[in-house]
């Protein structure tokens, strides 16, 4: 049913 | 010094309960503008992203900005010793080492408190300002969550299919398949029951039901939620409160 994905990557540090 | 005063103490401990299985150390950013919150699960996968606002506050003063690193297990702890009805006032000073908890039973004159001791948590502030969606849902937030506890029982991953006229969720698992499709539609007479779907292209994405599971617990804080979909890009699912909201960011699962 897929590969879960992180979040990594999508947001930069603030 | 932080000084917020909820009239119930309901509304915090909802807040806290929407969010508390997901993540457990938590830096709570307190100014003038309110309180405001992010962490990310130990997975990497989900974001939670919390504003409560000083409107939220019976009485809020805040003259500077004071983190509250918080084990959110612990607070429960606490949160659990007040009654719903209760004043419920958050007290720290400028450089706190702890943050006090003050419960008033109005009716009764009983006043309890107890204090947290505060952590110190290192943990990135993320910007998640400024992503575009290909779509945005806006549902009723208790039939979302039908929706994601119905399906969850036939597969660990639900398919959201979005275009101009329906929302399709989708899972299949071994024991079979399940699908809901929700129609946009408008309610004159209750409003929060209302479905909205803008749409700018169509929108197929997968999510692990163990993280909308988690999602959902938010279901109590607003009749409604807002899903923001973009293809291979993390959702953002949205409650908002009266002044502020919760969200949640979650990575989607990508096809092998």
């Amino acid at each position: 049913t897929g590969v879960q994905g992180r979040l990594d990557g999508f947001f930069k540090v603030k | 010094m932080l000084e917020g005063k909820f009239e119930e103490a309901s509304l915090f401990k909802r807040i806290i309960d929407s969010f508390k299985d997901c993540v457990q150390l938590v830096n709570f950013n307190c100014n003038e503008h309110g309180i405001a919150a992010q962490a990310v699960d130990d997975s990497r996968v989900l974001l939670v992203s919390l504003s409560i606002g000083t409107e939220s506050f019976q009485e809020f003063r805040c003259d500077r900005g004071v983190t509250l690193g918080v084990d959110l297990s612990s607070l429960s702890k606490i949160l659990r010793c007040g009654n719903n009805n209760d004043n419920l006032t958050l007290i720290a000073d400028d450089t706190p080492d702890s943050v006090l908890l003050l419960f008033e039973d109005t009716k009764k004159d009983r006043i309890s408190e107890y204090s947290l001791k505060l952590m110190d948590i290192d943990a990135d502030f993320l910007d998640i300002e400024g992503m575009e969606y290909d779509t945005v849902i806006t549902m009723p937030s208790a039939e979302f969550a039908k929706v994601v506890r119905d399906l969850n029982q036939l597969s660990d991953s639900l398919n959201i299919l979005v275009t101009k006229d329906t929302v399709k969720f989708v899972a299949e698992g071994d024991i079979g398949s399940g699908s809901v499709i929700v129609k946009p539609h408008t309610d004159m007479d209750k409003p929060q029951e209302s479905v909205k779907v803008e749409l700018d292209k169509p929108v197929d994405l997968t999510f692990g039901s163990k993280y909308l599971l988690d999602i959902i617990k938010g279901a109590g804080l607003s009749d409604q939620i807002t899903i923001k979909l973009s293809a291979e890009t993390p959702a953002l699912f949205e409650f908002s409160l009266q002044s502020g909201y919760l969200q949640f960011f979650l990575a989607p699962k990508f096809n092998e």
